[in-house]
């Protein structure tokens, strides 16, 4: 969460500019959001008024770039080039870090080929220092590189912006993971109750045994 | 004797003059301080023995210089002379550093920075000889066998507000953070590293070289959980023979967890944790986190 | 709120917490 406390400032700043500027301002400020090397976060932008204005104007290529960095990949973009603006070097670096955050979403293990693939890296070098540098340095991602398995196995990932549709998702990943808790916590209630009855069980036994013992003694003397 | 005295100090002051310093301390390492013929205080022998002591340095002679500063040492606990006293701080400091006893010279620059004191005596101490032995205490940590130690005196350090100013203060962010540094910050470093700091090993490795590659090694194996010793080296941009000897030694010497698989020339760094310890960790870590966004919703009244 | 969504939505995909082949053995 430590990348949310750090890019949070970074969202009120760009969410009150764009609530307070009109017309060509807004395509700089777009610009400028989405080459931050801070700001992984875009759907609060996406969320100002002025913005969504954008939709249907001569500037709504501006909304779409908004749209790419806040629910896409480099593949999206690379698909859709056509109708997108050139991105900077800048924009270029952001959009692979979050193109690695997607990835990250479906799974712990990134197999080397596969990141390679979709980040437009020719070798492990280059996949490797990208992703030390410019992802695990840079604190959105933690993890182990396993150069044998060539994989790399995600422990953390920070959070991408919610796509439209993701939400029943989440919900169902959340219920299911408290009910799984609840019956853990159920069945751990049972276990020590079981314990607790074997173990008076347990002493019961004992205790006829002893008793038993006592009498045989009684008996022979 | 007095007149030899007199005589010695006015010819060493000749040589000072015109930066022969050894010749300087050798004429005054002729006055005898332990006569019997004639009293002489021990002030006057702690202050020839420290200024001996500061002209042997000048030519970066540690071993001449630290038998001087071994006689001062009996003589500067009773001393109240704190420019005395200073300066034998910085010559012993000098002394480890230049014996390449780097952690222990650190610690000693580091306590040198933290003088409250702007006038000492008729010395002024401005505020560039403190950043400088600050900046010295950061050089020589840096340069000290990794180990837990040094990541004490590292962490002192990096929360040291006056570290942010120091030029050296990347690569203290970085070797603190455990972070691998790269060819062009490392030499960026050496630029500021004394003769010494820079000289050959036994081992034909200079001080720096195993001071990086030991460091790196050590941020590699935060990063991976395997590496061929080729990749390792474009990595650490050595040759990987370099790379599989000084991991083989940090690993003999406990100072590095892992093993070396020589036939496939790939390196397996061991995590010391175990699974099931692994999993109470990410446990752990999962419930911190759970408590985080629970306190952020609580804080946003949700 | 998008900032405790995106940070829901990386707590999730910690889960399981672990998954490793040696971890199944340890467990069992």
């Amino acid at each position: 969460m430590e990348i949310e406390r750090k890019q949070a400032d970074l969202i009120d700043h760009y969410v009150k500019q764009a609530s307070s500027l009109q017309g060509s301002s807004l395509p700089i400020l777009i610009l400028e959001a989405t080459s931050n090397p801070s700001l992984f976060a875009f759907s609060e932008i996406l969320a100002v008024p002025t913005i969504a204005q954008l939709e249907g104007t001569g500037q709504s290529v501006y909304l779409n770039m908004l749209r790419l960095f806040a629910y896409g990949t480099w593949s999206d973009y690379k698909k859709n080039s056509a109708s997108l603006l050139q991105l900077v070097p800048e924009q270029v670096l952001k959009l692979k870090q979050l193109t690695v955050l997607s990835m990250a979403e479906t799974g712990k293990v990134l197999p080397y080929d596969q990141l390679m693939q979709e980040l437009d890296v020719t070798n492990v070098r280059e996949l490797e220092d990208f992703l030390i540098n410019e992802c695990m340095y840079a604190g959105i991602v933690r993890g182990k590189l396993d150069q044998l398995r060539r994989c790399f196995e995600v422990q953390f990932a920070a959070g991408r912006d919610m796509r439209p549709g993701q939400l029943g998702n989440m919900t169902h990943i959340l219920s299911s993971w408290l009910a799984t808790s609840d019956n853990l916590l159920l069945s751990i209630q049972e276990k020590i109750k079981w314990a607790d009855t074997m173990s008076e069980l347990d002493k019961k036994q004992k205790k006829d045994y002893e008793d038993k013992v006592e009498e045989a003694k009684k008996l022979l003397s | 004797e007095e007149q030899v005295l007199i005589i010695r100090e006015k010819v060493a002051e000749l040589y000072e003059s015109e930066g022969e310093w050894s010749k300087a301390a050798q004429m005054l390492s002729g006055i005898d301080l332990d006569s019997s013929m004639r009293l002489v205080d021990d002030k006057f022998k702690l202050s020839k023995c420290v200024q001996i002591a500061r002209l042997y340095l000048e030519d970066d002679d540690s071993v001449n210089a630290e038998a001087f500063i071994n006689k001062a040492s009996f003589l500067v606990s009773n001393s109240r002379h704190e420019v005395l006293n200073l300066q034998y701080k910085v010559c012993y400091a000098r002394i480890l550093d230049l014996k390449r006893k780097f952690l222990e010279a650190a610690l000693r620059y580091y306590d040198i920075s933290q003088i409250e004191k702007r006038q000492i005596g008729d010395e002024t101490i401005d505020e560039e000889a403190l950043e400088q032995a600050l900046s010295a205490a950061v050089t020589c940590t840096i340069l000290a066998a990794a180990g837990p130690q040094r990541s004490r005196v590292l962490a002192t350090l990096y929360k040291d507000e006056r570290c942010l100013k120091l030029k050296v203060y990347p690569i203290l962010q970085k070797v603190y953070l455990e972070r691998i540094l790269r060819k062009p910050e490392i030499d960026a470093f050496a630029e500021e590293l004394k003769p010494h700091q820079k000289a050959f090993l036994p081992d034909n490795f200079t001080v720096l070289d195993r001071a990086m590659i030991e460091h790196n090694l050590l941020s590699s194996s935060k990063l991976y959980k395997n590496i061929s010793f080729d990749e390792l080296g474009t990595l650490l941009g050595i040759a990987p023979q370099k790379a599989e000897k000084i991991a083989s030694r940090m690993i003999y010497e406990d100072r590095m967890r892992g093993s070396i698989d020589q036939v496939e020339a790939v390196i397996h760094f061991e995590d010391d944790t175990e699974e099931m310890q692994l999993w109470d960790q990410q446990i752990f870590g999962l419930c911190q986190s759970l408590n985080d966004i629970l306190e952020s919703m609580g804080n946003k009244g949700l | 709120d998008n900032s405790l969504i995106r940070q829901v939505s990386s707590l999730l995909r910690r889960l399981p917490a672990i998954e490793s082949e040696k971890f199944q053995d340890d467990f069992l």
